[in-house]
């Protein structure tokens, strides 16, 4: 998506050889514009699903979503990374590992919002190491919805992510996707 | 504003005296149509005020302001409650006190992300005692912005926030105002 790696060259700052910041438009400050071009792009690659609802996880995945889950006139529905004041119960599970932070932390989607009828989109912003995206796969598993794919905004192909989702056999579909931040340089898949 | 009261009432429970739960159209699960007219309904109460920037609060925050941010054509910038990866250095800090949990939090934006040169609204989904909106307010006197006021998807008008925002001189918008949730009833204060 060319207005999206232009957006990741001109306005993304390579932080280190395995992070790239987008605060400036994706993950602190929105780019209302540039989510609305997102969920059209992400809409004409999952086309003629039947989509029933759109799943992400807070906080960073909510924006991009968004306007896919409204084109599509679906519902967005978020998974939880801490207890809330109204979700005590009736829950939906599954542990993510972070290996940053070396620790195991449990998401949560309502039992309320996702059953054995949908079927669903997942979307987040970044594809890394793809744990949360297993937690959420995991989550679509136990309400026996049907997982229709799953899409990022930004993924780094030199990490393993997109590996173990297709491994466990799902397609994957990344807006962006980063061969290398190696030099402060990003490098796309997709050059020649 | 008709459509969010009539989602309240029939979308929304009641879970005890002092709490509303919407997780099925705000809060967990989010209706994106409801929230484009609530977009409009935020920005047809502050217009003519040039504002540049609309800020928020991580997470329910985001989709309510995604799309008043997205009709004013300005940038939504949503305040972060915890570390983040990339959100280092450079930022504003404001105390938030949780009555809740009895803690204090920090409460970060960048500061690559709002200046002096602003016209900042402030949004947010549920306004209660106030604490996270006075923490915004704080984020923008530090940053030197124009505040041109603060809007609200539901104020809990039983709640003292709206009086210590509106003490401390600012505007408040609530979209839907609770007199009451006593009884296992939502009472809306315009109600004769
Ligand atoms: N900007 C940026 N972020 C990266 C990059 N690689 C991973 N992340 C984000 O960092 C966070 C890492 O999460 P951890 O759970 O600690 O996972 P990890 O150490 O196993 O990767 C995630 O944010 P998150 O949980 O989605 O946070 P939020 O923004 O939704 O609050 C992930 O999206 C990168 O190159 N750039
Ligand atoms: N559903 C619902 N929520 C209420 C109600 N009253 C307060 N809240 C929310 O509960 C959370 C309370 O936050 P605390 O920081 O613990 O504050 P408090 O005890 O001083 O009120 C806030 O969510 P938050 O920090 O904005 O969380 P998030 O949803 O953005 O993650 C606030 O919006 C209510 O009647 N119904």
């Amino acid at each position: 998506m060319e207005q999206l790696q232009k957006a990741i060259e001109e306005r993304g700052s390579v932080l280190s050889d395995h992070v790239i910041k987008v605060d400036q438009f994706l993950n602190h400050q929105i780019d209302t514009n540039l989510m609305v071009e997102i969920g059209r792009e992400f809409i004409s690659r999952f086309q003629g699903h039947d989509i029933t609802k759109v799943l992400t996880i807070e906080t960073s995945g909510i924006a991009p979503s968004f306007m896919a889950a409204h084109e599509l006139n679906v519902p967005l529905v978020f998974a939880r990374k801490k207890k809330s004041l109204t979700m005590t119960d009736h829950l939906y599970t599954s542990s993510v590992y972070s290996y940053t932070k070396e620790e195991t932390n449990q998401i949560t989607v309502s039992k309320d919002f996702l059953s054995s009828d949908d079927r669903v989109l997942i979307l987040d912003d970044i594809l890394a190491n793809g744990q949360a995206a297993l937690g959420l796969i995991d989550v679509v598993k136990q309400s026996g919805a049907s997982l229709v794919g799953i899409g990022f905004v930004i993924e780094k192909s030199f990490q393993d992510g997109r590996d173990k989702l297709e491994e466990a056999g799902h397609r994957v579909e990344s807006l962006a996707r980063i061969k290398s931040l190696e030099g402060s340089n990003v490098t796309f898949l997709n050059e020649v």
